[in-house]
């Protein structure tokens, strides 16, 4: 899972 | 990752497949905007900036050069191909979409979560994607004549960003350091809700079964 501050979406 | 936001990321890849394979197969993009689809271009290149730097998932990054790929083809094929370019209808598709990128740039930059660069274009990125189908839309509007596929991939599009939202509210409800992404919520509310009436307009033809006619 990303951190808070990644975006992890597309 | 959830359903809501993996159905939506298949639409969202539809929407382009079905409009590259109308490009590829009529070998025209009569009815295509190629103003937006020049804003996608542009959102994919400033959100997708860290897809050499980040590592998310296999699934993220293969999906990121997918649809960079396919949005530089689709310009390709509308600016370049020596038979699709001459199917472009130039002088329909009007809309001063300059004032966009300026007007999302300007949000950016006052709006954003951190002041960084990456956040900066990350945010002008999701402020430019909400708007990005006016252009598609206006044209849309004035040429009438609404092709099935360029009205699925219109009606695809607008699926993907409405089961985002889904997935914003379950990412909401199960994620604990998840709230603060309101900033991304509110434009992707804007976003959905431009393609409201298209959608009115889309199922009311498919339900009477005939031609999609957006009022003038």
């Amino acid at each position: 899972k990303s951190s808070g501050h990644g975006h992890d979406e597309l | 990752m959830n359903i809501f936001r993996f159905a939506g990321d298949m639409m969202h890849l539809l929407s382009v497949v079905v409009l590259l394979l109308k490009i590829h197969k009529m070998k025209s993009c009569a009815g295509i905007s190629l103003k937006t689809q020049e804003l996608y271009a542009l959102v994919f290149i400033c959100r997708y900036l860290d897809i050499f730097t980040g590592f998310i998932s296999l699934y993220n990054t293969i999906m990121k050069i997918v649809f960079l790929a396919s949005a530089f083809s689709i310009l390709w094929y509308m600016r370049s191909h020596k038979v699709v370019r001459q199917t472009y209808d130039k002088d329909q598709d009007t809309f001063r979409h300059y004032f966009l990128i300026l007007a999302c740039m300007v949000l950016a930059l006052l709006v954003h979560h951190k002041f960084t660069f990456r956040e900066v274009m990350w945010t002008f990125s999701i402020y430019l994607e909400a708007v990005a189908i006016l252009p598609q839309l206006v044209m849309l509007q004035r040429t009438r004549n609404i092709d099935n596929l360029t009205g699925n991939y219109v009606f695809f599009l607008g699926t993907y960003r409405g089961l985002y939202m889904l997935n914003w509210v379950y990412r909401y409800l199960t994620e604990v350091h998840y709230h603060h992404r309101w900033l991304t919520w509110i434009s992707g509310f804007i976003q959905t809700a431009l393609y409201a009436d298209f959608f009115y307009y889309y199922v009311k033809s498919w339900r009477n079964n005939e031609k999609l006619q957006l009022p003038a």
